[in-house]
């Protein structure tokens, strides 16, 4: 009740100095946290990614009470609980509930050759993956980009979305693309979309500097480019809660048990 | 060779007693007045500890702590943790005579934490075996 939680923290207050250090050191270790907090500037409202997070928190929070539950779409794309305007949010499955850690990245850098240059339109987008943990494994890897509804649209068409990691970047000349994913969504659907960019997490957690970011382009039926802010896709110039991110699944190496503190 | 006509079971000098049902060693305890040692918990909030713009989830944290008098107390070159598994051990051995830890881990239940890195990325970070606090009394 809530007197009574009152009430158990005012006994934290009446703890000593010295005991109130052990317990943070004792709570720092067991949440595996990595050490003192700096302080922190208040932080704005927050924006995709921790609203992302946060749900999934708690859709992890709840499965360890109740058991597995998320599973793989039929493209086999990890869809977990979604922050906002979600069509599906399925049960947790294996990626998520065997997770260890799972990380969101905010981009860095954001390139884009638009309706001002000359055909294909692309846009880049590029993330600081180095604080990734270390001994740990990328199970999957998603980059979510929220898709809004524009006039002029024709809402039955339909838009293939393909998003490429960049591999090598060539002076004067277009660098090498490896395609990660693609999908066709019509332009009236409006919602976040998810796009397995695991094999080029794992490219950036093994060779960091081959880090060059991922591209995505638009087409139509007819194989015509469209610039991605034209058909509503949200870039980090969009409203908070709809700006893009990436979220990374891993797995710890299977340490034989906790070490004694 | 093992004997098959055995009449009747002999009892398992080993069987725990029912968790449930106060053992010898407490009623004892509560006699001699002293204040037998207990689980307590200890809720911190983080907002408490200043925490609040860094760690978005859990809000706090239940800690336990066991206060009371302790039968077998044990010098600093153990930690409890170690301390309550092996009073455990001994229990099993001589149940009458060494009372089992209060808070040796029976369950091992998973803790996660959610929390903004330096660089404002967020982590979700999954604990499976965690261990409950115990006192090692």
């Amino acid at each position: 009740c809530v007197c009574g939680q009152k009430e158990v923290q005012s006994s934290f207050r009446k703890l000593s100095g010295r005991e109130k250090k052990e317990m943070q050191r004792e709570i720092l270790s067991i949440l595996g946290l990595p050490g003192r907090p700096r302080p922190h500037p208040p932080l704005r409202p927050p924006s995709s990614a921790p609203l992302f997070m946060l749900d999934l928190y708690h859709a992890v929070s709840a499965e360890g009470d109740e058991g597995p539950g998320l599973g793989l779409n039929q493209e086999g794309v990890i869809h977990a609980a979604l922050p906002t305007l979600s069509t599906h949010t399925p049960p947790l499955g294996t990626v998520v509930s065997e997770a260890d850690t799972v990380m969101s990245f905010v981009n860095l850098v954001e390139h884009e050759r638009d309706l001002l240059q000359p055909r294909p339109y692309w846009k880049e987008f590029r993330f600081d993956l180095t604080p990734l943990p270390q001994g740990e494994t990328v199970t999957a890897a998603e980059f979510r980009i929220y898709k809004t509804l524009t006039m002029g649209q024709r809402a039955n068409r339909t838009l293939h979305i393909s998003v490429y990691e960049i591999q090598r970047e060539k002076r004067h000349r277009e660098p090498e693309l490896v395609l990660l994913d693609m999908q066709s969504v019509p332009a009236g659907q409006e919602g976040w979309l998810a796009f397995d960019v695991t094999s080029a997490s794992n490219h950036w957690l093994l060779h960091p500097r081959s880090n060059l970011g991922i591209r995505l382009y638009v087409e139509t039926e007819e194989d015509r480019s469209l610039s991605a802010g034209w058909v509503g896709l949200i870039g980090r110039r969009g409203p908070r809660s709809k700006q893009p991110f990436m979220v990374t699944f891993f797995r710890a190496s299977q340490a034989p048990c906790r070490p004694p503190r | 060779a093992v004997r098959h006509n055995s009449p009747r079971k002999k009892k398992n000098k080993y069987d725990l007693p029912h968790p449930n049902r106060p053992g010898i060693f407490d009623q004892h305890h509560a006699n001699s007045g002293r204040q037998a040692c207990k689980k307590h918990e200890l809720y911190v909030s983080f907002s408490d500890l200043g925490w609040k713009d860094w760690v978005l989830a859990p809000p706090g944290y239940s800690a336990y702590y066991c206060d009371g008098e302790c039968d077998y107390p044990l010098g600093s070159c153990m930690n409890a943790t170690n301390h309550a598994m092996i009073q455990l051990v001994v229990h099993l051995i001589k149940p009458d005579e060494v009372p089992k830890a209060c808070c040796a881990p029976t369950k091992l239940s998973p803790i996660s934490v959610l929390f903004y890195d330096d660089n404002n990325n967020v982590i979700l970070k999954k604990h499976r075996n965690m261990v409950v606090k115990t006192c090692g009394c």
